[in-house]
């Protein structure tokens, strides 16, 4: 179970609150995963009582579409937006606290994912990963296996059963011929592995074709707790004129499976 | 069990904090699990006075009585006067029918009344939040009695703030607690403050909303 308290002395319009707290908890605490099991009790709650606030302030109000925000005052604006990045960069940090603590974890995985179709697409394909089995042993295990995660993209739900159901209903057209848009093809899709010490990636598949992979470059990358795993959906490669194709990113947090996580839960009593 | 914090882990431990102005927060011993003898399993973080609130709440079907509670007191307050939360951990009080549903009022009236709510108060001010096993009914009376010394327990201090971050884990192996300081353009002479305690190691999926 997640358990979450955030509290600032920041004056907040009351109604505004739950649109702070679930815009933040969208990239955050929902963006999270051990060992892919949605508990019955997870809450996240926040207070905001403006006890710092100078007497003349104004609250913080969410202006979450263009008629609020053309109400809204420049100055309004402004610190809604600093409220936001603030209180975003908080919440990713809390929430990768837990992530660092998972049972048995010796590895925090940062899956970042790319697609030029949607951002669910991006999202689709990085919970897979992060909540496949195979994937997260392999990572225990300094493997570079990176079939294992072209394998979890390939499942997950909204994209393998965008190739089967009745395509005008459920996926998404070009409009200007009518051809279905599949949410992942295997020629634009790239895998490469980001060093935590920001050294060059390690290119694993490059638009669909497997790399000739330095098993030492590997291993080494491997060796260090945390680690980056980089999609790209939307490889089309240098040579692709990129026009104003405009890229979604989802990033997702998790970490390794190891014996001891089958310990700790099988010897759990209840 | 042994509460140690791993040396690899250490390096996570804040050891100093700077938190909001008017929130105190505090931790006590109940003895919700028989196993448990010893630590603090209750935790509390209230506004000395009531402020705005809000929550996101797994959207798993199966939703235990503190989050059908809260949610609840959330809607009928519309977000508005909220006091803090109380935690209980040891027992998730999920799966545990009208009775959890009363165990988790119960929990937030007790803390209500610490602070003079009387309780026939339409709707309480405190939220609730519970973890631990499923399953299984609360020690209601043990939450009762040691919540009096729980508000006896609240400061300010960075020590009341680990204390009840730690209170609320449960297969964790370090409290998780940040705080941080930050201004916004309009008034950058004014200068806020951001806590926030966590908890979690397995069962760790969140969709809330």
């Amino acid at each position: 179970t997640l358990l979450g308290i955030v509290c600032t002395d920041a004056k907040v319009d009351p109604k505004s609150m739950r649109y702070f707290l679930r815009h933040v908890t969208s990239t955050s605490f929902n963006c999270i995963s051990i060992d892919g099991d949605t508990s019955t009790n997870d809450t996240v709650n926040f207070f905001a009582n403006g006890a710092a606030a100078p007497a003349n302030a104004a609250p913080l109000r969410y202006h979450g579409d263009k008629q609020s925000r053309s109400n809204a005052s420049l100055e309004d604006q402004d610190d809604t937006r600093a409220f936001i990045k603030i209180l975003s960069k908080f919440f990713k940090d809390l929430s990768q606290l837990v992530v660092r603590d998972g049972e048995g974890a010796t590895k925090f995985v940062s899956i970042r994912v790319r697609s030029d179709l949607n951002y669910a697409t991006a999202k689709r394909a990085a919970v897979s990963i992060a909540r496949s089995a195979l994937v997260k042993t392999a990572l225990y295990g300094k493997d570079a296996n990176w079939g294992r995660i072209l394998c979890a993209i390939g499942y997950a739900p909204g994209i393998m059963d965008s190739q089967e159901l009745p395509l005008r209903n459920l996926v998404p057209t070009n409009l200007e011929n009518q051809r279905p848009i599949y949410p992942v093809k295997p020629r634009r899709t790239s895998v490469s592995f980001i060093p935590a010490d920001g050294t060059e990636e390690l290119k694993l598949l490059l638009r669909g074709e497997p790399e000739q992979v330095d098993e030492v470059r590997a291993k080494q990358i491997l060796e260090a707790e945390d680690l980056e795993i980089l999609v790209r959906l939307e490889d089309d490669g240098e040579t692709a004129p990129s026009g104003d194709k405009k890229v979604h990113e989802a990033v997702f947090w998790t970490c390794d499976f190891s014996h001891e996580y089958v310990t700790i839960n099988g010897d759990y009593r209840t | 069990a042994d509460r140690s914090i791993p040396a690899t882990k250490q390096k996570y431990i804040p050891t100093s904090g700077t938190y909001p102005k008017g929130f105190l927060a505090g931790s006590a011993f109940a003895g919700v699990k028989a196993t448990n003898t010893k630590y603090d399993d209750l935790a509390l973080v209230v506004s000395e006075a009531p402020c705005p609130a809000a929550g996101v709440f797994t959207k798993n079907v199966f939703k235990a009585a503190p989050v059908q509670t809260s949610s609840k007191f959330l809607s009928e307050r519309k977000g508005h006067g909220f006091r803090g939360v109380v935690v209980n951990s040891g027992c998730a009080n999920a799966v545990t029918g009208r009775l959890g549903l009363e165990h988790a009022a119960t929990m937030a009236r007790t803390t209500d009344q610490c602070f003079g709510s009387a309780e026939s108060d339409a709707v309480p001010s405190t939220l609730v939040m519970s973890t631990g096993v499923i399953g299984q009914r609360l020690p209601i009376d043990r939450i009762t009695n040691a919540i009096p010394k729980l508000h006896q327990s609240l400061g300010s201090s960075h020590d009341h703030w680990m204390n009840a971050a730690q209170a609320i884990c449960t297969t964790d192996t370090f409290p998780k607690l940040i705080s941080r300081t930050f201004t916004l353009p309009s008034h950058p002479g004014t200068t806020y403050s951001i806590a926030g305690m966590t908890k979690g190691a397995g069962m760790i999926h969140p969709n809330m909303a």
